[in-house]
Order: C-alpha cells, then structure tokens, then sequence
C-alpha cells in the first residue's frame, strides 16, 4: 500500500553543515532529502527563524530522514486558525 | 478602531507629548501575519509618513490584483505564502480565493489597521460605532503577510513567513492566530517568535477564544506576549419587549429596515418549529417554514455561526430572531450585523424569554434597535470567550499576561466580503465590528509599537515587562475587574497581571527584564533535550550538567508557585532595572492571598539612584497551615511602589 504523502518541517543542525557544503546550505538540505525521497521536493527553505526546510514525504521517509546526519527534528505539518 | 483609543487613555495630552510627535520617535514596522491587506482602504493612508526606512528589506509582491502600487509609505510590505496550503488542500481555486496577499476575508485587514491604522474621520459600520478610526500606533508602517486562507493557516507557510519577516526587519509582530497546545518545540509559532525576540522583535499573540474553559490557551511560550480579551465601554443595546409588557435588554448590529415597536409579532420557539433534534439551534434546513413564516424566532446558540442563524430563520420565512446565550456564554453579548432584525441576549435573560414563550398560547413580541451607547460600566469585564489559565503547557508561568479590547471592535475590512462574512451578505463596508482575542492581539502589538518607538533601546522583555506591570486589575473604585461568564471578580487565570494601560506602560519605572540566555535556561528547565533546544535556538547549545534549572528562575513579571504536597516553603528571585532618568525607592507590598501562607520579601526596600541600575529581591512563599487541599488555587499581588510608579505582579500559588 502506497503510504500518503504529508507536510512536515525539517530543523538541521546549521553548525553540523559539512564542509563540503560551506555557504551552499540549499544544497545541503537538498541532499539531505534526496538521501530518503527520490521524488521529495522542497517547498520553503527555512533560514532565519529557523534552520532547514518543509518537504512533503511519506511518514517513512520522515523517520528515515531522522537519521540522517545534522537532522534534529522531523515536524509534520500543524493546521493553526484564525481567532 | 474607534473608541478604544480614548478607552485605552490614548487620547489625551500624554499621548500627544508621548506618541504622536512622530518626527522625534524611531520608525517603527509591525509586521501582521493573518489574511492579508485590502489595500485600498483609508486606513493604510500615507500621507505625512516620510521616506520607507532604508534598512527595510521587505517587499511588495506583485500577483494578480495586487501590484507595486498597492503598498505605499504606510503599508511597505505585503508578502503572500501559499505552498505549504496548496500542497494539502490543492491548488487556490482563483474564483474564491486571491493568490496574493490582498485579504478576501477581513480579518488581516482588521488586526493589521487595529495595530496600526492611519485616522480616518467619519468611520462607522452602518452608523454604528462611529468615530475617527485609528490604529494605536497609527504613526508606526506596516507589513502584512497572508498565511491563512479558507482552509486555515499552515505551520509551513507560517514559519516561512515568520522567516521572511525578521528578515525583513519588521520591530513587532503580530499573530492572531493558534494551533492548540503543544510543547514549544514543536509549535511553529513558538519556534519563529524565539529567533524574533532574539532579534529585539516584540511577539504579540492572541490567547484564543476557548474561554472560559480552565487551561484552553495557546500561544503561552513565555517570550511570547499572551493576550485576552475585555470588553470597552460601548455597546450596541436592543429592547426585546414582549407581549406581557416585559422588557429584555440585549445586543445588536443590524442596520436594515425595523420593526414597530410595539410587540405585535408572533413570538415562538425554534425548539418547537423544527422536526430536528438540534433544531433549536437553528441550523441550516432545520426550521419548518410553515411554523416560522412571519414569526420573531427564538434560537439556542451553538456549533453554527450566530450570524448564520439569522440567516436560517430569513430563508425558512421569519421576520426576525432573538438569539440565547448557552450557560456557557453567560450574560456576555457580542454585536452582530445580521440580516434580519436579530438580537443577542444572555443565558439568564433568554431562559426568561423563554419562559414567557411556554407560558402564553400567542406570545408576541417586538425588537426595538436604540444605536450606540457609550460610557458603559463597568468595563472592561473579561470576555466569555477569551480563554484562561492555568498554562497547561508550563504550569510554572502564568498566562495570559494580559488582556486589551477584543469585544465589538471596529476596524477596517475586505472590499470583498459583507460585514457576517456568510456568502448571501452582499453589503459592502471598509469597517466592521468583530469580537475575539484577535482583536486583543494587536491592540497590544500596536501599544508595544509605541513603546518601542519611543523607548528603542527597550528590549522586547522590556516592552512585555512595562505592559503588565502597569496593567490594572480592579476599577476605578477599586472593585476587581469583572469576569462576564460569573458576574465575579476575574482572577489572573483569566486577566494576567490587568488591563493594559499604555499610558502608565510608558513610564513604568522598573522593568524585568530578560534575553535569549534566559529563555534558553528555562528551556533547559523543561528538560529539552539538546535535539530540541538545538532546532528551536539554531545554535549548538547543551545544558550543563552541574546545574539545577528551574522554570521559576524566568525573571518573569508575574509569580507561579506551586507548593509540593508537604507543604513547606517556596523561593523565588526576580531582579528590576530601573528605566527612569531619576532614581527612586520602592517599597515592597503583598496584597489578596488568602490562606495559611506566609510571604516575605528580602530585601523590601529597593533604592535605586541611576537608569539601568539593577537590584535584585526573594520572595519566600511559606505554607503555614495544611488547610489547603492538593488542587486548590489563590491569588494575589507583589507591587513595588515608590510613590509615582507602581511595579505590579500577579502570584498566583498552588497545592
């Protein structure tokens, strides 16, 4: 059965970025998500309030992308409303 | 808004020295994240700002129906994000929704001018409520960035547009929005605002309209301004007279043709012209029109919108609606602009109604609409709806941290939606009255913008520190402020440390100030973990093993204490700055605990002879009797006072 894809928030550790990929934090956090999702495309790259990116995935490669180096935390999507 | 200024003290001379000499105070950019901006409106008027401030990074984004043009020297950015909404609820369906930040919805263009409108003379909504509508910072700009839409505000697009806001450079920000509760880490809201406050940005948020259940906040990260909501002192009253010569009061917007005064219209029940189990609530396809046809319908509220209601009675053939607070909602009336002649009434005054209905065989009545009344007293009394403490998320601080106007505020709206934001509402109006503590929010973001204005080298703790700590609990006669759901004295569950007063909030002579060390302290406190702690600060940050953090040693301007079950005593350190130019002495005193406590302030006399000197003080909570049962709660009061200022803070003390 085909998992369904959510929304989630992915928080990386900026300080733990490679060297490889020095001031080429996009590439970074794209090669991240490529590790886990061949088809996972970034929607917002975060870099000021927060470091990192929100992806849709399915909920397997959420749990996967945890173990990926310099990942800290793996958000799902969260519905806030007016008040 | 009109009113609120002059209810908030902002129109007097202390306002014309303090905040509106704009060419001596800093420029000052409150940035809104809501539904947008109805750019075109009055409210967002230009004239007299100066050039946009050269360090403004932010953007008018062109999109369909919003071009360069629509921003100007007021409103300097106005941003849209959408990717994270798309990508769960599919792609904007263009003929209801603007792929662009301009607000089809109201709201955004209501907080935003709440916050900061320009002075528009002659404003009403239909001629109630009128006055020159303001802003209460109407010199600070603005920026407004859509992140909710039909469908609601998604955390992703909020982070992104938190992200693109900081960049920006905007000094407030204003967030009248939630998600419930949950730990901050994982609230986005609290994750963006963390970096902001880092930044010197000032956070205001609602507190939400879960009220009066206990616990039902959200937004309560303490680096967050947490606001309720009161009402001012104005109201919009109607007579429900009845046939047996009995007359209700009640509450109401509706502007359309009236009804004669006397009570010649039939009168019934919507429990008894339904076939439906919730029939009295009136919702959709519910009434049987032959029941109702002609009829004055009396409907429960509940689950539907109020304004829908009335329009369920117009479609099934009423001639008007009196709509009955539920227990819940107590005696609080909020002001709708119904389509049909419709008013609201308490829970206690419908039960009478109501019993006059099943007690005559052709009850009758009529609906008479008397305008806008000002001068109300008392007020403010917390909102119904305006949700309370305790903060379930950090039992340790107290929260909300204070309450602003939120109850029939009049503010600036979308030239696309009618004044009930129903579909069938074909009226048009650049102002409406709402209610909610999205209205609260940026009240309070707007006072902050003054404050910071005028004080630029405050700290957003700082900002947050002189808004509670001049905030006033009782009235006038010095009778507690009042809680409409009970008719009782509100306690700091549902008020904080008060209402705002900005005029004191000015000058509050000591503040408690606090900076992202702290905050992260107390994150240690809650026992993050350094996977945590690392994503929200984005920064390499352990807690160190060698000590003891605990929540109470947040320099917060309000006490939480909770005892342990031996009893036994209680500790707590708080240190003040002095923030005015002369020095002064300020006297501790403790006032409102009821129960076998103990409390003592060391030292309780604080002397201070420069701006900037900080002293710090104890106040040890020591149970004294075993009365008090696991559970049970009391409040009071720590103010320092040195004849001029008063320093007030909320305790709040728990078995």
């Amino acid at each position: 059965v085909e998992e369904e894809r959510k929304t989630y928030i992915v928080h990386l550790a900026k300080h733990e970025i490679p060297a490889v990929y020095k001031g080429l934090h996009l590439d970074w956090y794209q090669t991240s998500l490529q590790s886990v999702s061949e088809s996972a495309e970034i929607l917002y790259a975060y870099d000021t309030v927060a470091h990192g990116f929100s992806t849709r995935m399915t909920p397997s490669e959420a749990e996967a992308l945890l173990a990926v180096n310099g990942v800290l935390q793996v958000t799902p999507e969260t519905r806030y409303h007016l008040h | 808004t009109t009113r609120t200024p002059e209810f908030l003290g902002l129109m007097g001379e202390e306002e014309r020295d303090y905040f509106l000499q704009s060419n001596k105070k800093a420029d000052v950019v409150v940035g809104v994240l809501d539904t947008g901006v109805w750019p075109e409106l009055k409210s967002y008027d230009d004239e007299g700002f100066g050039p946009v401030p050269s360090t403004w990074k932010g953007i008018c984004q062109v999109s369909k129906g919003f071009n360069a043009s629509s921003c100007n020297r007021k409103l300097i950015g106005a941003r849209f994000f959408s990717k994270g909404y798309e990508a769960s609820m599919g792609m904007i369906d263009d003929s209801k929704e603007e792929r662009s930040p301009r607000d089809v919805d109201g709201h955004g263009s209501h907080t935003s001018t709440t916050a900061t409108g320009s002075l528009v003379p002659g404003a009403s909504l239909f001629g109630f409520a009128p006055g020159t509508a303001r802003g209460m910072a109407p010199r600070a700009r603005v920026a407004v960035y859509k992140v909710c839409w039909t469908g609601g505000c998604f955390s992703s697009d909020i982070l992104a547009a938190l992200d693109k806001a900081v960049n920006d450079g905007v000094n407030v920000l204003s967030l009248s929005l939630g998600g419930g509760q949950s730990d901050y880490y994982k609230d986005t809201v609290a994750v963006g605002s963390f970096a902001a406050i880092e930044k010197g940005i000032f956070v205001s948020c609602s507190a939400g309209n879960a009220g009066p259940a206990p616990g039902s906040m959200s937004n309560v990260a303490p680096w967050i301004a947490t606001v309720g909501a009161g009402t001012i002192d104005r109201d919009f009253p109607v007579f429900i007279v009845l046939g047996n010569g009995k007359n209700y009061s009640g509450s109401s917007l509706y502007s359309g043709k009236k009804l004669v005064d006397t009570p010649k219209y039939d009168f019934i029940y919507a429990g008894n012209a339904t076939n439906a189990t919730n029939g009295n609530l009136c919702m959709a396809g519910t009434l049987i029109p032959e029941k109702v046809a002609g009829k004055i319908v009396l409907c429960d509220r509940g689950i539907s919108a109020r304004v829908k209601k009335g329009q369920v009675v117009k479609d099934a053939g009423g001639i008007g609606m009196v709509l009955a607070n539920s227990v819940k909602n107590g005696e609080e009336l909020v002001g709708d602009a119904h389509l049909l002649p419709g008013a609201a009434v308490g829970a206690k005054t419908g039960d009478l109604i109501k019993a006059y209905i099943f007690s005559v065989p052709n009850p009758k009545a009529t609906i008479i609409f008397r305008g806008t009344e000002v001068g109300i007293s008392p007020s403010p009394v917390v909102a119904a709806f305006s949700s309370r403490g305790p903060n379930v998320i950090t039992s340790g601080i107290l929260k909300p941290d204070l309450i602003a106007p939120g109850v029939n505020i009049l503010a600036g709206w979308s030239g696309v939606m009618g004044p009930t934001g129903l579909s069938t509402d074909t009226r048009r109006t650049p102002f409406n009255i709402i209610s909610g503590t999205s209205m609260s929010c940026p009240h309070v973001s707007g006072l902050a913008a003054l404050l910071k204005s005028a004080h630029p080298d405050w700290s957003p703790a700082a900002i947050k520190s002189a808004l509670m700590t001049t905030a006033y609990n009782t009235y006038k006669s010095g009778t507690g402020i009042l809680a409409v759901d009970t008719g009782k004295t509100a306690t700091p569950y549902d008020i904080g440390s008060g209402h705002a007063h900005p005029i004191r909030a000015m000058n509050p002579g000591l503040i408690y100030d606090m900076g992202v060390e702290d905050y992260l302290n107390f994150l240690c406190a809650l026992n993050y973990t350094e996977l945590q702690i690392t994503a929200m600060s984005r920064r390499n940050f352990t807690c160190s093993n060698k000590k003891t953090y605990s929540v109470s040693d947040l320099n917060y301007p309000s006490f939480t204490v909770e005892f342990p079950k031996t009893g036994g005593n209680v500790k707590q350190m708080r240190t003040v700055t002095n923030v005015e130019s002369t020095g002064g002495t300020y006297k501790a005193a403790v006032t409102g605990l009821k129960g076998k406590v103990n409390v003592v302030v060391e030292p309780s006399e604080l002397k201070f002879v420069k701006v900037g000197e900080k002293k710090s003080y104890t106040v040890s909570f020591t149970v004294t009797g075993n009365e008090k049962t696991s559970g049970s709660t009391s409040f009071g009061r720590l103010e320092w006072s040195d004849g001029n200022h008063v320093v007030g803070s909320p305790i709040s003390l728990t078995w």
